[in-house]
C-alpha cells in the first residue's frame, strides 16, 4: 500500500489507520498447529479501507453496514497503520486488550464512540493503542481495545478508565484485562 | 510533539461536512 495523505483542507489524525474485516471468530479453532493457525488467520484478514483525515474516516465509515447488520462471528478491526490485528504482530506481541461485552442494542453507537476517541487521542496514553476491535457474537457482542504493553499499568488503567467515561458504563460492569501472551500460550 | 486531539462534538460535526462524503 502506498503512502496516504489527508487532502487539502481535510483535518489530519494523530495517527493514519487501517480498516480490516475477518470472517473467522474471536477464538482460534486449532491448537497444535500455532503457527498454520496464524497463517490461516492471517489470511481471513482483509483490509475494508484506510483514513489519514477525519474526513477521510467518515467518508469509510459512512459506507459500512452497522454492526447489528452484520451476521455473528465476524470482526472489525480498525487498527494504527503499520500494525496488523493479530497478537503475533511486533505491535500488539507484548500487549493486551481491554474486552467489553455489550448486547446488540449498544453496539453500534458503542464502537462509533470508541473509534472516535481513538481517532482523536481521546485515550491520553501516547503511541500505547494499537487498535479496536468489534467481534459479533451471539446474545452479546465485543469490544476490545488493544494496546502495545500489557505490563504498562499507567496505561492500561487510564485505558479502562476511558472506555468507562466515553461508554458510560454502569460502574459494575465487568471489563476484562487480557495480555496476548496468555492467549498465544491457550492456543 | 502536539498530539492531534478532536473531541466528540468536533468529530461529530465534520460527519456532514462535504468533504467526508
Amino acid at each position: 500500500l502506498g503512502p496516504l495523505e489527508p487532502a487539502p483542507g481535510e483535518h489530519k489524525l494523530q495517527y493514519n489507520y487501517c480498516l480490516w474485516f475477518a470472517k473467522k471468530g474471536c477464538h482460534r479453532t486449532s491448537i497444535t498447529q500455532v503457527k498454520a493457525t496464524e497463517q490461516e488467520y492471517g489470511k481471513s484478514l482483509h483490509i475494508v479501507g484506510r483514513c489519514a483525515s477525519v474526513e477521510q474516516w467518515w467518508s469509510l465509515y459512512c459506507h459500512l453496514i452497522k454492526p447489528t447488520a452484520l451476521k455473528p462471528y465476524r470482526e472489525l478491526h480498525l487498527f494504527k497503520s503499520g500494525i496488523k490485528p493479530m497478537w503475533e504482530d511486533p505491535g500488539n506481541a507484548k500487549g493486551g486488550k481491554w474486552v467489553i461485552k455489550l448486547r446488540k442494542n449498544k453496539i453500534d453507537r458503542a464502537w462509533e464512540t470508541v473509534c472516535m476517541a481513538m481517532l482523536g487521542e481521546q485515550f491520553l496514553v501516547g503511541p500505547e493503542i494499537c487498535g479496536v476491535v468489534l467481534c459479533t457474537r451471539f446474545p452479546e457482542d465485543l469490544l476490545s481495545v488493544w494496546n502495545r504493553t500489557a505490563t504498562d499499568q499507567a496505561s492500561t488503567a487510564r485505558i479502562r478508565d476511558t472506555l468507562r467515561r466515553i461508554l458510560n458504563l454502569p460502574p459494575n460492569t465487568p471489563m476484562e484485562y487480557k495480555p496476548h501472551c496468555d492467549s498465544l500460550k491457550k492456543s | 510533539g502536539t498530539r492531534i486531539i478532536y473531541d466528540r462534538a468536533f468529530l461529530m460535526n465534520l460527519k456532514n461536512s462535504p468533504l467526508s462524503r
